[in-house]
C-alpha cells in the first residue's frame, strides 16, 4: 500500500535493489533546465531525508552550468534532479540552467550550444521541453535534429519527455482533425519517454497506459530504420487504428520506452506535495536508470550506452522479454471528435505509441545491455 | 531576400490554463538601441558522414559500436567551410557587427547587437519586447530575411520568433485539467 510515488515505489516496482547505486567516478548524469526554473538544494536535502533511506544517495547537485535564481525553487526543477538522483542515485548530477538570461535568447538553442562547446560532459541528458512540431521551421527541426546527431557521435543519451497531451490534435485547413506530434520528441536521434500509472493507484501493480502520454508520428522525420520492424508490427496488429488521415504511418513513432507518471511526491520551497504527474516525471526516472547502467558499464571498462535506440529496439524486439514490462492496457488522448472521440492510439503487445516498449525491469534491462 | 524560415509560426504561447499566470502580451517596440543577442546557425558539412558514424557507433551490431568521436573530432567533421564563415564573418562586420563569439564546432556564432542593426542586418524582422508576469522578451513577430547569397550558408538565425519553451510535463493540477477535458478526475479523489 502506498500513497503516491517516491523513490522507493519506483525502485521496487523496478526491481532496483540497495545495491542498485553508482559506484564509479567517471559517471554523471545531467538535467536541463528553461526558463525560471531553479531547484534549491535544500529541497534535494530534504527529499532525500524523506524518502531516501533505503538507497546509498547524493543530496547535493555537483554542478550547475549556467546561472541559477534566487527566487523560489519551480515544482519542474524540484522534480527533476530529485527523481534523477533516485534512480540515477550516488550518481554525480549537473544541472543545466538555461534561463534565456538575455531577452533575446532562445533557452533551448543555448542549451544545444552549450553541448557544442563542452568536451566534458554527463553521459545522459534528460530534458522535458517540447513544441508542436507544426509551430516550426524546418531549418530549424532538421538543424536540431543533426545537433542530437552530434551528441550520439560523441556518446551521449538525450532522453525527452514524450509530452502530456497524448496524440495532440489540431485542426487543419478544411476543417478536419489530425493528430499533432511533438519535437524534439519527434527526433529519430533522442530517446523519447512516454508515461504510465499503476493499475491500482494505492498498490505497486501493473502499469497501465497514462492517458496524457505522448506519443504518435512525425510529420517530418521518416521512419528510422531502427525502429521499422517494431512500429510495422505495431501497424500491422493493432485491433483498432485511428483513420489514417489522422497520422504519418511512415514517420518517426515515438515514445521509445516509459515509466510511471502519475502520482509522484515532489519537495519544492522546503514543502513535500503530492500528485505531481506528466512524462517530465517519467523521464528523469529512466534517465536516472541509464546513468546506472552506464556507471556498471563504465566499471567494466565498456563504453556508455550513447545513443539508446538501436539497442533499446534491438533487445526488446529481439526476445530480451524480462528487460521490459510490457504495457498493453489503456490508451491517450486525441482529438474530441465524432471520428475518434478523444481517444488516439492505445496500448498493445510489444511496441506501441502510447508506452512505446514500456517500463524498464532495470535488472534484466541492465543484464541485457552489459552484453557485449 | 532568402527567408530561411518562411514556416516558423510566431505566435506567442497560449496562455496556460485559467487559473495559472496569463501568457505572453505585448508591450511595444524596443528602442533602436536595445541590444539583442542573435545565434547564427551556419550551415554544416558532413552531414551524411555524421548519419552514418552514428548509427555504428550506436548499433551494437556494428564493429565500431561504442567507438565515440570526440568533441574535437565531430567538429572535424561538420564544421562549416571556410567559405561559409568568411562570407557570414563579412556580412556581419560589413553591418559593424563585432562583438560575436563561436563555438567549439565552429557551426554556431552568437553576436550582440542593437536592434537597429539587427533591423538592418535582417531585412522584415521587427524587435517587439513580450512580457509574462516578471520575465520579459524581445521576439520579432515578423518575418526575417538575409541576403541571397547567404542562403546557402546559413540554417537559421535564433532569437527572433520562438518564444521560451514552455514545460512539457509535471502538472500538480491535474484535476482541474481533467475537467475541461472530459476525463475523470484523479489524485484529489
Amino acid at each position: 500500500f502506498h500513497l503516491g510515488v517516491t523513490p522507493s515505489i519506483l525502485r521496487k516496482r523496478y526491481n532496483m535493489t540497495a545495491g542498485d547505486v553508482g559506484v564509479v567516478a567517471n559517471n554523471s548524469q545531467a538535467c536541463a533546465q528553461f526558463l525560471e526554473q531553479y531547484f534549491h538544494q535544500a529541497d534535494l536535502a530534504e527529499f532525500m531525508q524523506l524518502f531516501g533511506s533505503s538507497f546509498a544517495h547524493r543530496s547535493q547537485v555537483d554542478r550547475v552550468v549556467g546561472h541559477q535564481g534566487r527566487g523560489k525553487a519551480g515544482l519542474e526543477a524540484s522534480l527533476d534532479v530529485e527523481y534523477i538522483m533516485s534512480t540515477g542515485a550516488n550518481i554525480s548530477t549537473w544541472v543545466f540552467s538555461n534561463s534565456g538570461r538575455h531577452e533575446s535568447q532562445e533557452p533551448f538553442l543555448a542549451w544545444l550550444l552549450l553541448l557544442s562547446n563542452m568536451s566534458s560532459l554527463p553521459w545522459v541528458h534528460t530534458v522535458s521541453y517540447g513544441d508542436d512540431e507544426d509551430s516550426l521551421s524546418l531549418a530549424y527541426m532538421e538543424r536540431v535534429n543533426l545537433e542530437f546527431m552530434k551528441a550520439a557521435a560523441r556518446g551521449l543519451t538525450i532522453l525527452f519527455a514524450s509530452g502530456d497531451d497524448g496524440a495532440g490534435c489540431r485542426r487543419v485547413p478544411g476543417g478536419n482533425h489530425t493528430f499533432r506530434p511533438s519535437f524534439p520528441a519527434s527526433s529519430p536521434y533522442v530517446t523519447t519517454v512516454g508515461g504510465t500509472s499503476f493499475k491500482n493507484p494505492f498498490l505497486v501493480t501493473a502499469e497501465v497506459t497514462d492517458y496524457i502520454s505522448g506519443g504518435g508520428f512525425s510529420n517530418v522525420f521518416p521512419m528510422p530504420q531502427y525502429q521499422a520492424a517494431a512500429v510495422g508490427r505495431f501497424l500491422r496488429s493493432a485491433p483498432k487504428l485511428p483513420p489514417g488521415s489522422y497520422f504519418n504511418r511512415s514517420g518517426r513513432a515515438y515514445p521509445d520506452v516509459a515509466a510511471l507518471s502519475d502520482n509522484y511526491w515532489v519537495v519544492t520551497n522546503r514543502v513535500p506535495l503530492p500528485w505531481v504527474s506528466g512524462t517530465s516525471a517519467s523521464t528523469p526516472v529512466v534517465g536516472g536508470m541509464v546513468a546506472l547502467i552506464n556507471d556498471r558499464r563504465l566499471g567494466r571498462g565498456l563504453p556508455p550506452l550513447g545513443f539508446l535506440n538501436p539497442a533499446l529496439y534491438r533487445l526488446a524486439g529481439g526476445g530480451h522479454s524480462d528487460a521490459i514490462y510490457d504495457v498493453t492496457h489503456g490508451c491517450h488522448l486525441s482529438c474530441l471528435d465524432g471520428t475518434v472521440q478523444g481517444q488516439g492510439f492505445c496500448a498493445g503487445p510489444a511496441w506501441d505509441p502510447v508506452t512505446g516498449w514500456g517500463t524498464p525491469n532495470f535488472p534484466g534491462l541492465l543484464r541485457a545491455l552489459l552484453a557485449p | 531576400g532568402h527567408a530561411p524560415e518562411p514556416d516558423q509560426l510566431f505566435r506567442p504561447p497560449s496562455p496556460p490554463p485559467p487559473q495559472r499566470a496569463p501568457g505572453w502580451t505585448h508591450s511595444g517596440r524596443v528602442d533602436p538601441r536595445h541590444g539583442v543577442q542573435l545565434t547564427f546557425a551556419l550551415r554544416q558539412r558532413g552531414a551524411q558522414r555524421l548519419a552514418q558514424i552514428v548509427d555504428a557507433v550506436s548499433d551494437p551490431r556494428s564493429p565500431r559500436y561504442g567507438q565515440y568521436l570526440s568533441l574535437e573530432q565531430v567538429r572535424d567533421l561538420v564544421q562549416p567551410s571556410p567559405t561559409t564563415l568568411l562570407t557570414v564573418l563579412k556580412w556581419l562586420q560589413g553591418h559593424g557587427v563585432e562583438n560575436c563569439q563561436s563555438v567549439t564546432t565552429r557551426d554556431f556564432v552568437e553576436c550582440h547587437m542593437p536592434a537597429s542593426t539587427a533591423e538592418r542586418l535582417l531585412p522584415g524582422a521587427e524587435f517587439h519586447r513580450f512580457v509574462k508576469g516578471q520575465q520579459s522578451t524581445v521576439r520579432s513577430p515578423r518575418p526575417y530575411t538575409v541576403p541571397d547569397e547567404l542562403a546557402q550558408h546559413l540554417d537559421f538565425v535564433s532569437g527572433l520568433h520562438r518564444f521560451p519553451p514552455e514545460r512539457r510535463g509535471s502538472s500538480s493540477t491535474r484535476d482541474t485539467k481533467d475537467v475541461g477535458s472530459g476525463q475523470p478526475p484523479r489524485g484529489v479523489a
